[in-house]
């Protein structure tokens, strides 16, 4: 699962 | 940050310095479609108000603040300072058909179910469809000025270098994120068109006529 606040992308 | 993501990004930048360019040096907006605008003034707003909750890098940063900022200034000078010059009448995109199923699909098809992370996922479904105003008004005037074209032809390789970007990911890092990947896929195909007449009109000198 992907770790929310991990949004590392424009 | 990998080449693919940092070429998207830049090819992003350069989609919106072109348009911005387009509107200020030619003081007009003809041909440009605002609620494409406002669809993209949307997406960056939804997508990056984690600008005030959590700090990436400083690129990140910036971009964000850029992006932001750039697609609220077009916005002013489409709908304010060059309004005389925005083609209304074929700007007529029925917004609500997207944004309707994009608020739903976010709501139900989301990594959680936060008020974060559900913006970010509206944006990330705005934006796969928030170029379809445009790419209708292009094909309603039946032509679009080879500027505007580059401007496309800049935006629709942003996304599709992001797709080499998460397969890089993938591959390296294992990194994936599926609601990133299938709406850049869907933001990517509607290009195809486009990118056709672009490669075997534009690039020949023509201007890009679309069979009305």
């Amino acid at each position: 699962g992907l770790d929310t606040d991990e949004h590392d992308e424009l | 940050m990998n080449v693919f993501r940092l070429a998207g990004d830049m090819s992003h930048l350069l989609a919106i310095i072109i348009l911005l360019l387009k509107i200020w040096k030619t003081r007009s907006c003809a041909g440009i479609s605002g609620r494409s605008q406002l669809l993209f003034a949307l997406t960056y707003t939804a997508r990056y108000l984690d600008l005030v909750t959590n700090w990436v890098s400083l690129y990140n940063t910036v971009m964000k603040v850029f992006f932001i900022a750039t697609s609220y200034a077009t916005i002013y000078l489409m709908y304010l300072k060059f309004k005389a010059t925005y083609d209304s009448n074929h700007d007529t995109f029925r917004v609500e058909f997207l944004l309707l199923p994009v608020t739903i699909l976010a709501l139900v098809l989301n990594h959680e179910f936060s008020f974060m992370e559900i913006l970010w996922t509206f944006s990330i479904y705005l934006e796969a469809v928030a170029i379809l105003p445009q790419l209708f008004m292009v094909s309603k005037t039946g032509e679009a000025e080879s500027i505007t074209s580059h401007y496309l032809f800049a935006l629709g390789s942003y996304r599709l270098l992001y797709i080499f970007n998460w397969i890089w990911r993938y591959y390296t890092e294992e990194y994936y994120d599926l609601i990133a990947i299938i709406a850049g896929v869907v933001q990517t195909v509607l290009y195809c068109d486009f990118f056709y007449l672009y490669f075997t009109k534009v690039l020949k000198g023509k201007k890009l006529q679309l069979p009305a």
